[in-house]
């Protein structure tokens, strides 16, 4: 079982598009996929065409400590989406409350590890989208995974954050004490502008092999089946947006060998 | 004096893109302009050409306690900028700092006004470059402004985020008792496509006279413009992205006749 955080502290750079639509290109290769969605504004959730305040169980649910009468296990709040294979724990508002109510709770940090851990899952993939931010969810995520794919989108100010990013993981990777491979992807690609080469070129050196050799166009498909509620192979499949995904999927299946 | 500031709690949504190109299409109208860049990442500053790192003074030093050695008048971190009539007060990273240790000091939603006030300046606009947060310095920017442009990409998350921050801004319109006019800037449009039609629907229905007519479309010259350092009518005055903000820019001065 592979699992995967989605994770960038800047906002906008298709994390949540990411998310769902690896995450649908992976199903439909036959893998059977949990996304946890720990973002309180919960757009995997609405992404997959739920209504995040409809939810009384959540993933907040499962961060709460063992003695909390809100307590449940990851079982108990995994639903399936329409798309077959697919699954999601969802999030909703209340996830902001986290923030603050776990920041003086012994072990912290490893609530999301732990209710994985327990709940004994057959899943092939777990997928978790994170929060535009390095708070105490993005920490429970980057616990419980093993891989974690940076999003990012190639504009000049893309590098700089990340750097800073890639700082802080190394700080985790030495206070969580477990190995955590870095992976990275560019989205929202303007392919053919000279923007797009001079970025490139920067963020290959920077990355070498850990750099994904599939490239996210920008493809309006990709914000309108949001806008739908469905992953974009169900709203248009012959897409740019849906063939990069599903490339995408090719090579992450691809490293499953080396697991 | 018009204070605008340029906020938005979602990331990568065109603030600092518009801080930079309005205001320098305002100075182009021969309008004198201030930029303050308060978000520690400090893109403002970079984009308009400069290296955050190399500066000593910023805005960080203006928002100190009035005892602090490091304390300093925004005059004197004032910087004027290669565009004429266009000035700069720079961040950069220690502002981060801010966040921290402002948290517990007495008046700290207004070290920004105080110190703006206390300058006696002579600029026609100052407009302030928010980071994506609703932290101290957005309160501090908010609370110092008079004017607050909303940025929106038309995309559907974008209208969810915006009833949330309505509501963080009517709050604070209670807390800090002062009367801020709120306008909402279309950015980073797809104008073409079904989705944009969708969503300025719901928008203009939500805002009615406080969104601008202007409407700022997706264009690569605008981001190429911030990898060189210049607002984009320096780099390409012929674009749609250097038409819009000149455009965006008439539409504000005519709002001067009611200021
Ligand atoms: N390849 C793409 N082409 C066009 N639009 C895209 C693409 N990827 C994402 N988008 C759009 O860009 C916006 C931001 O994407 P998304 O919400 O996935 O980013 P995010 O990193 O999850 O943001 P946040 O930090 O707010 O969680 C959305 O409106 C999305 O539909
Ligand atoms: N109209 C536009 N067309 C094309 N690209 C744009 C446009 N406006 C902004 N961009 C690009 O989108 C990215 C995000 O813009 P910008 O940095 O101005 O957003 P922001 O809201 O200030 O982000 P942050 O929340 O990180 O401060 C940048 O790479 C910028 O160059
Ligand atoms: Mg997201
Ligand atoms: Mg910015």
């Amino acid at each position: 079982m592979r699992i995967i955080a989605i994770a960038n502290q800047k906002g906008g750079v298709a994390k949540t598009t990411t998310c769902i639509n690896l995450g649908a290109s992976l199903a439909y290769h036959a893998r059977k996929v949990l996304i946890i969605d720990m973002d309180p504004q919960a757009h995997s959730t609405l992404g997959l065409g739920f209504e995040p305040d409809e939810f009384d169980r959540t993933i907040l649910n499962v961060l709460e400590p063992p003695r909390s009468p809100y307590r449940l296990e990851l079982k108990e709040v995994i639903i399936p989406t329409r798309t077959p294979n697919l699954y999601l724990a969802p999030a909703n508002i209340d996830l902001a409350g986290a923030e603050y109510r776990l920041i003086d709770k012994l072990g912290r940090e490893d609530f999301l590890n732990s209710g994985i851990q327990r709940a004994n899952l057959s899943f092939d993939y777990i997928l978790i989208d994170c929060p535009p931010s390095l708070g105490i969810l993005t920490v429970n995520a980057l616990k419980a995974c093993r891989e974690v794919i940076i999003t990012i989108q190639p504009h000049y100010f893309a590098m700089r954050g990340i750097e800073e990013f890639m700082e802080t993981i190394g700080l985790m990777k030495e206070n969580l004490k477990h190995d955590l491979e870095v992976y990275v992807l560019i989205t929202i690609a303007d392919v053919r502008t000279n923007l797009y080469r001079e970025v490139v070129e920067e963020i290959k050196k920077y990355f070498g092999d850990h750099l994904f050799e599939t490239v996210i166009h920008r493809n309006i498909s990709l914000a309108e089946a949001t806008s739908h509620g469905v992953p974009v192979m169900e709203y248009e499949p012959s897409s740019s947006g849906a063939q990069c995904y599903l490339n995408l999927a090719k090579e992450v299946i691809k490293l499953e060998e080396e697991k």
